[in-house]
């Protein structure tokens, strides 16, 4: 079989436990839903490239996955969104990193990559470099989600358990965390 | 972290991917997905890859990247090299997963985690998707 177009949401602690029927099938639609975005543009011999943006945008519009709406969120509270898109027939690439108000990532990562001479731009920079290609702005509340919020509310609750152990460590600027979020 | 890769009827391929991050990050901590090589790779000449995981363990290891010299340099199948380079990932303690496609259309999806949302579809439009091994 010859496949044109394959697609991850991520790959994590996904339990069981919590994965309702409901919630399962909202997932697997949104996979399809990307998946068929993509599909068409390559049947319409469109480019890989455009059929990597537009489906990665399903995804990133999305609020079931960890990019764009729907994001994780950092020990201040913000969503800070990373991108890159490859093309594999001239090996240009573009990337953005760290970005708070940029709809679409993997848009500005694109954007990098065919209008400027970089290939990683971060922060206020890129998104000043996202603004002035005209690319989609929000507020930064675009990107809240109750769920992720609480998993952060979760995750700083950890620490805080972790940090009494070991007050020692942290006071090192940072010390030695076991715990890989944070 | 969500990611795609594509072969267009050109025989293009492309990957992209476009992540939030982890939870409770601070210091303006970045993980592999922005850092070309890492967590996101394509070339004509061999694959596409786009990575999802604990991102230092993927940028260290130079994930993606990997794929594509395996397939290059040792003349792995798509599907060797991905489960060689996600390997690494393990050894070194860290977890996640990838997705491959190469230029003949071939694909390799692993992934070390108790689940990763996957989708693929084929030329002929035969759609899969799922979550769970």
């Amino acid at each position: 079989k010859k496949y044109v177009l394959v697609i991850h949401g991520g790959a994590g602690t996904i339990e069981p436990s919590r994965m309702t029927p409901e919630l399962e099938q909202a997932y697997k639609a949104k996979l399809k839903e990307a998946l068929t975005v993509g599909y068409e543009i390559i049947q319409k011999d469109g480019s890989a490239l455009d059929a990597v943006e537009k489906t990665i945008q399903v995804l990133e519009d999305s609020p079931l996955f960890n990019a764009g709406k729907g994001a994780v969120f950092t020990h201040e509270g913000k969503n800070e969104l990373d991108a890159a898109i490859m093309d594999g027939e001239s090996l240009r690439a573009g990337a953005v990193a760290g970005v708070k108000i940029v709809r679409n990532p993997i848009s500005a990562a694109r954007a990098v990559m065919e209008k400027s001479e970089h290939v990683l731009l971060a922060r206020d920079g890129a998104e000043d470099f996202a603004r002035q290609v005209g690319l989609t702005m929000v507020d930064p509340s675009y990107f809240y989600t109750k769920e992720r919020w609480d998993g952060l509310q979760k995750a700083l609750q950890q620490e805080a358990v972790q940090k009494k152990a070991n007050e020692t460590a942290v006071k090192l600027g940072g010390g030695h965390h076991d715990d890989k979020f944070g | 972290t969500v990611g795609c890769v594509a072969l267009d009827n050109q025989g293009n391929l492309a990957a992209g991917t476009s992540t939030g991050g982890m939870t409770n990050k601070k210091f303006g901590r970045i993980g592999d997905s922005p850092i070309i090589g890492a967590g996101t790779y394509a070339n004509n000449a061999s694959v596409a890859v786009s990575c999802t995981g604990w991102g230092e363990f993927y940028i260290r290891n130079v994930v993606a990247y990997d794929v594509a010299a395996l397939m290059d340099y040792r003349g792995l199948t798509v599907e060797e090299a991905a489960e060689t380079a996600l390997a690494k990932v393990a050894k070194s303690g860290g977890n996640g997963g990838l997705i491959a496609l190469d230029k003949e259309g071939n694909l390799a999806m692993p992934f070390n985690t108790s689940g990763m949302y996957r989708g693929a579809i084929s030329a002929e439009g035969e759609l899969e998707v799922a979550i769970f091994k």
